[in-house]
C-alpha cells in the first residue's frame, strides 16, 4: 500500500458525507446503497464511523459529474478515466468524483460503482495506489463479485496504519 | 509519400498518448526534471511489475488502455 506524500488523514473517526447529484444510470436508491456499502468497506476494519448529511457542509462530498468539472482535472468521456479522489483536507479535500460518461451499474461487469466508490474512498482517507495487484487500491478497475467482495490485506494494512483497527 | 506520412501520423499519435498517460498519472512535478520520457515509461513498468524496456511495448501499451482511476500512481 501506499499513502499520499506528508500522510494526510482525517484528525476525527466521524465523518460525514453527501451525495449532491444521481448518476441517470441507476435508480437512486442504488446508487445510495452502492455508496454506504463502499464505506462500510472502511469502517469495518477501522474505528471510522460515516453519516450521511443533507443540505449542509460534508467532509466528502460526492458527485456525477462530466469532462471539466471544476476542479481542474477533467473528466475524459466513455473508459479510461472512471473516477478519482481528493486525498483528506479542507475544500475540496476528500471529495469523491465519478465520470458520468461511464456506464454504472450495480451488479454486472460494466463499471460497478461500489467497486469504484470503495477504492476511491479509499483515496478520500489518504491512501495512494497501491501496486498490489489483488489490492482494492491498486489503479485499474478490475470487477469481482460485489456480493463476496473481501477488503485485501494489503488495503486493511494502510488503512489501519492510518487509524488504527476497529476496537472488537 | 502518402503511406510513409500515415505511419508517422500514427506514430505521432502514439507518442502523444504515452506522454498524455505519464503526464497524468507519472507526472514530471514528482520526479527529477531529467528524467526522459524512456526513464518515465521505466517508471510505469515498475509500478505495474511489467518488463521494464523503456519502450511501449505490447504489454505497457495493453495497460494504458485500461479502464482506472484519475488518481496518479506517483503521488506529487
Amino acid at each position: 500500500y501506499n499513502t499520499f506524500p506528508g500522510n494526510p488523514r482525517w484528525k476525527k473517526t466521524h465523518l460525514t458525507y453527501k451525495i449532491v447529484n444521481y448518476t441517470p444510470d441507476l435508480p437512486q436508491k442504488k446508487v445510495d446503497d452502492a455508496i454506504r456499502r463502499a464505506f462500510m468497506v472502511w469502517s469495518d476494519v477501522t474505528p471510522l464511523k460515516f453519516q450521511r448529511v443533507f443540505n449542509r457542509h460534508a467532509d466528502i462530498v460526492i458527485a456525477f459529474a462530466r469532462r471539466e468539472h471544476g476542479d481542474g482535472y477533467p473528466f475524459d468521456g466513455r473508459g479510461n478515466t472512471l473516477a478519482h479522489a481528493f486525498a483528506p483536507g479542507e475544500g475540496l479535500g476528500g471529495d469523491a468524483h465519478f465520470d458520468d460518461d461511464e456506464r454504472w451499474s450495480e451488479y454486472n461487469k460494466e463499471v460497478n460503482l461500489f467497486l469504484v466508490a470503495a477504492h476511491e474512498f479509499g483515496h478520500s482517507l489518504g491512501l495512494a495506489h497501491s501496486n498490489v495487484r489483488h489490492a482494492l487500491m491498486y489503479p485499474i478497475y478490475k470487477y469481482v463479485n460485489p456480493a463476496s467482495f473481501r477488503l485485501s490485506e494489503d488495503d486493511k494494512r494502510g488503512i489501519q496504519k492510518l487509524y488504527g483497527r476497529k476496537s472488537s | 509519400f502518402p503511406a510513409q506520412l500515415q505511419q508517422e501520423s500514427q506514430s505521432n499519435t502514439a507518442f502523444e498518448n504515452v506522454k498524455a498517460y505519464l503526464d497524468k498519472f507519472y507526472p514530471v512535478s514528482a520526479q527529477p526534471k531529467s528524467l526522459s520520457l524512456e526513464d518515465r515509461i521505466k517508471e510505469m513498468q515498475r509500478f505495474f511489475h511489467l518488463t521494464i524496456t523503456g519502450k511501449l511495448d505490447a504489454e505497457t501499451e495493453e495497460i494504458m488502455k485500461q479502464p482506472r482511476c484519475g488518481v496518479p500512481d506517483i503521488a506529487g
